[in-house]
């Protein structure tokens, strides 16, 4: 632990610590750019333990002396293999090197003398292989789908080519495991899916056409350079949500991480750095709340970030408030922000979805001129399960048929007059697809009330000359809206005042020192009175009815005479009654209802403090091991098990001795063999082939029993026909690994089957398909057998046995 | 992989109720091989056909192609190589 008390006296003894500008502000003679605020995070205790990420991409080196430490081989898997190892494949190219680079900028482990200090550096890292090989819908699916109860956040820093002409996005099953992630991921709270906005090194393009970046699932993130300027790589649009520091201009600081071959690199660049960035922050932020929803963390980065000293010159402030750029969304994320509101976070109200069709009147858009299309709505307001009363991200699905796509630019206008562009023009997209039911998403609207009039504007602009005969046509759009029927913002405000209390800035202006302003005051005589005095009037009597008139009390004084002095029953809050004196007396600072005016003497404290009752006190944070009552407004002990616990004293953070962590509750440790059983409250047996398990069943293995190895995701005696035994890389039992296609018994990796399937023949180790082929002329035969191309199994179709067979 | 059409591999997401059993049965039908299920999404299977060529231009026809036809299949899409940059 380095101390924290003074942020500029951190330092961690890695190499690149000092290269870390935009964390630090230690470099004196450079501008200090620390404003993502994770130093201040970190001061407060969050380095995301933990919190598991993984990185989805080419695989991670994770026996890099920076990422060893943290690397979790349970949030690992290779699909591109197809194992648990996604060790990336070396070559000389060093094609593989992404995902290395984007892990150790999570979770790189700190004050170790190996190169950089992750944003989260004690968070769990993962990667998932799956890029390395061709990516297909089944492949994406699966990355996405891998371990979503342990996995809390996925992050991916790829996508559809940016060459100014693709639209593409998730496929059929790929928008099916975000839809899966979402809903049942992290045992419903819903998976994080953090994407980099889409650039991609090339021109011309606009990031509503990558579908991954355009989705409402994924938090889509953006870069700046260290002077607040647009990067030459950047590409804007609606869907954007935050932004980081990236790489600029050669003359501006990058970005330092981990490199593959156990080195550290500054040459890792563009959106890919900034996605894993705000990876970190956000397990930063589910350390400080484990109850965050995925659409707790996006209102977060929406109500957080901020413009700071970005540039851009669409920078507008929408209707709610929210000041928005459609090159970086809400502006540059903030660590400290975040976690400090995170531990105070209420969840949001239930996201309602309303959609509705547009009716078209005009349908032909004509080159060189608009079309406007509008509709209106009450969002939904007659069905109460559809009601979208406050906004989040707003979908325009259009049906568009266009000769040259290219030549579109599309704006959404909001009922309250916010103006969101859709679509730029893409002067290299002469597709003639059109738009097909393509969704184009903003959150430029987020937090607006949506009841009105919705505007679709369509600019059609030629780039070149087109046959006029052809029209372009809008088929159809429907804007989909997406939001909650209450106010989030109320639910802010409660907080904001709470928050704004927790922070008092000078406590001198608020609360006066009592026993200076009393003794300085002088009772005058007044002139003669002879009606009925006020009830609160003691026997010297009054001149005058009211309580202020008494000449003394029958119970207490309140005030001085400067501020004007008066009778009263009992002391209102913040004061008590001094019996010797009659007076009303200020508590302590902070107190609500005392006995005495020290510090001590608090019975209970004003909102946004608690009450310690270790020694009677107002404070604003609770002691290790209590918990801030809200309705008491005292800090409580936590449960015995827990160590730290959150709002309730069974809501453990943290366990005591013996007991560990499962969700928000503290469960006995329970040996090796058994598993804390939530319903029997017990540790019960794991089964017998788990050596660590989470559940009863055999696929709740963690890792396998003695004398057992991992297949798939079970624990067998002997590995089923089709595999062989072999080591894995950081688990302390072996894995059943895959032998080649066909081959029913081999001894390990590559050509070494001794048994092969039915219809397979074994030849030089390999399994080669028997089927006669009755075409095959001697010539043909003779030519396989020359080239010797039966030993490749491309050419083992080519019925290789056969000419064999014939010698 | 720039400049061309789609490429298809010869992999296949077939959805089929019945569970994993009938999958196999539906798979050695058609000379397909069931890798498993894609990860949780329900009744999702992952096909292999080693006899269809790994990458192709266009999409080869074969008793393979039946399966698409077949009444317990609720669908079945060959994969296709979708080009990934990375940012």
């Amino acid at each position: 632990h380095a101390s924290f008390s003074d942020p500029n006296a951190i330092h961690f003894n890695d190499p690149k610590w000092s290269n870390m500008w935009y964390i630090h502000c230690n470099n004196k003679n450079s501008r200090c750019r620390s404003e993502m605020n994770i130093l201040a995070a970190w001061q407060r205790g969050y380095t995301g333990k933990n919190v598991v990420v993984t990185i989805l991409d080419d695989g991670i080196e994770r026996n890099h002396p920076d990422l060893a430490q943290n690397y979790d081989p349970v949030a690992s898997y290779d699909v591109n293999g197809n194992d648990h190892d996604p060790t990336p494949r070396y070559d000389t190219r060093s094609e593989n090197i992404h995902g290395t680079r984007c892990a150790g900028e999570v979770a790189a482990a700190a004050n170790n003398s190996h190169c950089i200090v992750g944003i989260a550096y004690n968070a769990h890292i993962g990667g998932i292989r799956m890029l390395d090989g061709d990516v297909t819908d089944i492949v994406e699916a699966k990355s996405l789908g891998i371990r979503p109860d342990y996995i809390h956040i996925y992050s991916a820093s790829w996508g559809p080519k940016d060459d100014g002409k693709t639209v593409d996005g998730p496929g059929l099953l790929t928008k099916q495991a975000f839809e899966q992630g979402i809903r049942k991921g992290r045992k419903g709270l819903g998976s994080i899916f953090v994407w980099a906005s889409g650039n991609g090194g090339r021109q011309g393009d606009h990031c509503s056409c990558d579908g991954y970046t355009s989705s409402i699932y994924t938090i889509s993130i953006s870069s700046t350079t260290e002077n607040g300027n647009k990067p030459w790589y950047l590409e804007v649009c609606s869907s954007i949500m935050a932004t980081t520091y990236s790489s600029g201009e050669y003359n501006e600081r990058r970005i330092v991480t981990t490199d593959a071959r156990q080195r550290c690199t500054d040459a890792h660049t563009g959106t890919s750095v900034s996605a894993p960035i705000v990876a970190g922050i956000i397990a930063l932020a589910l350390e400080a709340n484990r109850l965050l929803t995925w659409r707790d963390v996006q209102h977060l980065v929406v109500k957080t970030s901020r413009p700071v000293h970005l540039k851009a010159e669409d920078w507008k402030t929408n209707a709610a408030g929210h000041r928005v750029s459609h090159h970086y969304g809400f502006g540059l994320v903030d660590a400290d922000a975040m976690v400090l509101e995170a531990t105070k976070w209420r969840t949001v109200p239930p996201q309602h979805t309303c959609s509705q069709i547009a009716e078209l009147h005009t349908r032909h858009i004509f080159a060189g001129q608009s079309l406007n299309s509008s509709l209106t709505t009450s969002g939904c307001s007659g069905d109460t399960e559809q009601h979208v009363g406050y906004l989040e991200h707003v979908v325009a699905k259009v049906l568009i048929v266009h000769p040259r796509r290219g030549d579109l630019e599309m704006n959404l206008i909001s009922p309250s007059g916010t103006r969101s562009q859709l679509l730029a023009k893409r002067v290299y997209d002469s597709s003639n697809e059109g738009f097909r039911n393509w969704e184009f998403m903003t959150v430029h609207f987020w937090g607006e009330r949506p009841e009105g009039m919705w505007t679709l504007e369509i600019i059609d602009s030629p780039s070149k000359l087109r046959n006029p005969e052809v029209l372009a046509n809008l088929k159809e759009w429907t804007i989909i809206l997406y939001g909650t029927s209450q106010n989030p913002q109320q639910h802010y405000s409660a907080q904001q005042s709470q928050s704004r209390m927790l922070v008092v800035p000078s406590p001198e202006l608020i609360l006066e020192e009592p026993e200076v302003q009393e003794e300085e005051e002088e009772e005058k005589e007044e002139e003669e009175y002879t009606g009925l005095c006020h009830s609160e009037c003691g026997d010297q009597g009054c001149d005058g009815p009211d309580a202020d008139h008494c000449l003394n009390c029958a119970h207490f004084s309140l005030g001085s005479l400067k501020s004007g002095r008066t009778c009263v029953s009992h002391c209102p809050p913040g004061h008590y009654g001094d019996i010797v004196s009659h007076r009303c007396k200020r508590c302590y600072k902070g107190c609500d209802q005392c006995v005495g005016r020290s510090a001590g003497d608090c019975l209970s404290c004003q909102r946004g403090l608690y009450l310690n009752t270790l020694n009677s006190s107002c404070i604003n944070t609770c002691p290790l091991g209590h918990f801030a009552d809200e309705d008491q407004r005292q800090c409580l002990k936590c449960h015995e098990t827990c160590t730290m616990c959150l709002r309730y004293a069974d809501r453990c953070t943290s366990c005591s001795e013996g007991y560990s962590l499962a969700g928000m509750t503290c469960v006995p440790e329970c040996t090796n063999g058994t598993f804390f059983h939530l319903e029997e409250m017990t540790c019960s047996p794991c089964h017998s082939s788990c050596r660590t398990c989470t559940g009863l069943g055999k696929e709740d293995c963690i890792q396998c029993a003695k004398g057992y190895l991992q297949q798939e995701w079970r624990c067998v005696q002997t590995c089923a026909s089709g595999y062989y035994a072999g080591e894995a890389a950081g688990l302390p039992h072996k894995i059943c690994h895959r032998c080649e296609d066909n081959c029913l018994c081999c001894s390990g990796p590559g050509p070494t089957c001794t048994k092969c399937k039915a219809g397979y023949s074994l030849i030089s180790r390999t399994c080669i398909v028997n089927a006669s082929c009755n075409n095959a002329d001697e010539v043909f035969c003779e030519m396989v057998k020359s080239n010797r191309l039966c030993e490749r199994t491309f050419y083992s179709q080519f019925c290789c046995r056969t000419c064999l067979m014939n010698g | 992989l720039s400049g061309r059409g789609d490429l298809y591999t010869n992999h296949w997401a077939v959805r089929i109720a019945g569970g994993a059993q009938q999958a196999d049965r539906i798979a050695a039908k058609y000379g397909f091989r069931n890798l498993g299920q894609i990860g949780s999404l329900e009744d999702q299977y992952h096909f292999h056909h080693s006899r269809v060529v790994r990458r192709t231009a266009f999409s080869l026809k074969g008793l393979h192609s039946f399966i698409h036809m077949d009444p317990k299949v609720d669908w079945a899409q060959q994969q296709v190589v979708k080009t990934r940059v990375k940012r």
